[in-house]
């Protein structure tokens, strides 16, 4: 189970809350994944109390409008809005990542990045699938670089499908449901993204698959942080230029044995 | 179990913070599950004043007790613009699928908090969450019986938060709380806080809303 409580003493207003809560909860706490079961009791609850904020100050507000918007455009956040909603934002991604570094035996923390030229659901159903595959998770405790789970976990994501007969130059900027789903074997790329900085690991380029230097392989999946980066949109340019990329991120761990003790042994 | 921090989590776990103003934690042992005879298992989190409140919970059909309650609760305070004081909790089980019997565990666990507080009065002030085992009850004697002593314990110093986080846990290795300080653009000089706790380790694929 999940739980979180926040608290902040910046005065907000009451309407304004649970829309700030929801919407920093979507790339935070509704990003991460360690077993891939969701259960009954998780909570995030969330209290601004406003004991700092100077008398008379405004509340922190969704539908505010920015002076300046009165005269150049419609309404919008205002700056104070903006940057609370970046704050718990930030803040909250902060928490979740904890709960990852902590998943029940957990030895790895692994961002997977998924960039879809599609559309957002598209690149986070490709992320979930992989942050919830069994196999994917034993590889990385195996400190085994295993591309071909990763396609695989993609490849079965619900709601995604292949549309091999479209031609590469006319891949479409999507107009209807159905081709909102639409992944591309062969321009899916799959790397490593080494958390000390150092060049990216190609495993997998637009369906081809790398000669990978197994050594520098182990040395990245050595290090507790990985990145795992796929790309759904990987044009050769300069078509790739044209087109926009949605960014979709999940934060999860490997499984290891030690999953299995706590659990066999955690009972009803 | 031994709940030791390893060596390897240690570094995440602050050994200070900066707290919003107005807000008390502590922590406090009522033995909710009956192989815990020395750690923490009672947590509260409250503002000194009533203050607005907003939560998120599982999509999971099966929802505990304490998530139908908290959320009823916040649905008729966005109605009704009613305010809250804060949350209490409990590790070690949770009161998930329990039938009436736990809704009621949920709803007493919350009254003895509100009873707690001076501005008591009939509408709720206290959200409640519970973490642990499913399909257990709760053993709500001993929960009540130890939140008056919980309230005693409320305190607004870095140990007092630290306590309610490790009270939260279950099977973490480590207790999870950040803090920091921020500033908006409309009050550059005014310094405002925000600090959390969470817990989690297994059963762990949130899908809140």
């Amino acid at each position: 189970t999940l739980l979180g409580i926040i608290c902040t003493d910046a005065k907000i207003d009451p309407r304004s809350m649970k829309k700030l809560l929801d919407k920093a909860a979507r790339h935070s706490f509704n990003s991460i994944s360690i077993d891939g079961d969701t259960s009954t009791n998780d909570t995030v609850a969330f209290f601004a109390n406003g004991a700092a904020a100077p008398p008379g100050a405004d509340p922190i507000a969704l539908a505010t409008v920015d002076e300046r918007a009165k005269v150049f455009g419609p309404p919008r956040l205002n700056a104070d809005t903006k940057a609370f909603a970046t704050e718990l934002s930030n803040f909250m991604t902060d928490l979740a990542k904890l709960v990852v570094r902590d998943g029940e035996g957990a030895t790895k923390f692994v961002t997977i990045r998924v960039r879809s030229d599609v559309d957002y659901p598209t690149a986070k159903r490709a992320a979930v699938s992989i942050a919830r595959s069994a196999l994917v998770k034993t590889a990385l405790y195996g400190k085994d670089a295993n591309w071909g789970r990763i396609l695989c976990a993609i490849g079965y994501a619900p709601g995604i499908m292949s549309s091999p007969e479209l031609p590469a130059v006319d891949f479409p900027k999507v107009k209807d449901s159905d081709s909102l789903k639409q992944v591309r074997p062969d321009f899916t790329s799959v790397s490593f993204i080494p958390a000390d900085g150092s060049e990216e690991l190609k495993l997998l380029v637009r369906g081809e698959p790398e000669e990978v230097d197994e050594v520098r392989a182990k040395q990245i999946l050595e290090m507790e942080d990985l990145e795992i980066l796929v790309r759904l949109d990987d044009f050769p340019p300069p078509r790739g230029d044209l087109i926009r990329s949605h960014e979709a991120v999940m934060y999860t761990c490997d499984l290891s044995h030690e999953y299995v003790t706590i659990n066999g042994d955690y009972r009803t | 179990a031994d709940r030791s921090i390893p060596a390897a989590k240690q570094k995440y776990v602050p050994s200070s913070g900066t707290y919003p103003k107005g807000f008390l934690a502590g922590s406090a042992f009522a033995g909710v599950k009956a192989s815990n005879t020395k750690y923490d298992d009672l947590a509260l989190v409250v503002s000194e004043e009533p203050c607005p409140a907003a939560a998120i919970f599982t999509k999971n059909i099966f929802q505990a007790a304490p998530v139908k309650v908290s959320k009823s609760w916040l649905a008729k305070s966005r109605s009704e613009g009613q305010t809250f004081r804060g949350v209490v909790v409990n590790s070690g089980c949770a009161n998930a699928v329990t039938g009436k019997v736990g809704q009621e565990h949920a709803e007493a666990m919350a009254r003895k908090t509100d009873e707690c507080f001076s501005d008591a009065d009939e509408t709720p002030k206290t959200l409640v969450m519970s973490t642990g085992v499913i399909g257990q009850r709760l053993p709500i004697d001993r929960i009540t019986e130890a939140i008056p002593h919980l309230h005693s314990n409320l305190g607004s110093t870095h140990d007092h938060w630290l306590d309610a986080a490790k009270a939260i846990c279950t099977t973490d290795t480590f207790p999870k709380l950040l803090s920091r300080t921020f500033t908006l653009p409309s009050h550059p000089d005014t310094t405002y806080s925000i600090a959390g706790m969470t817990k989690g380790a297994g059963m762990i694929h949130p899908n809140m809303g």
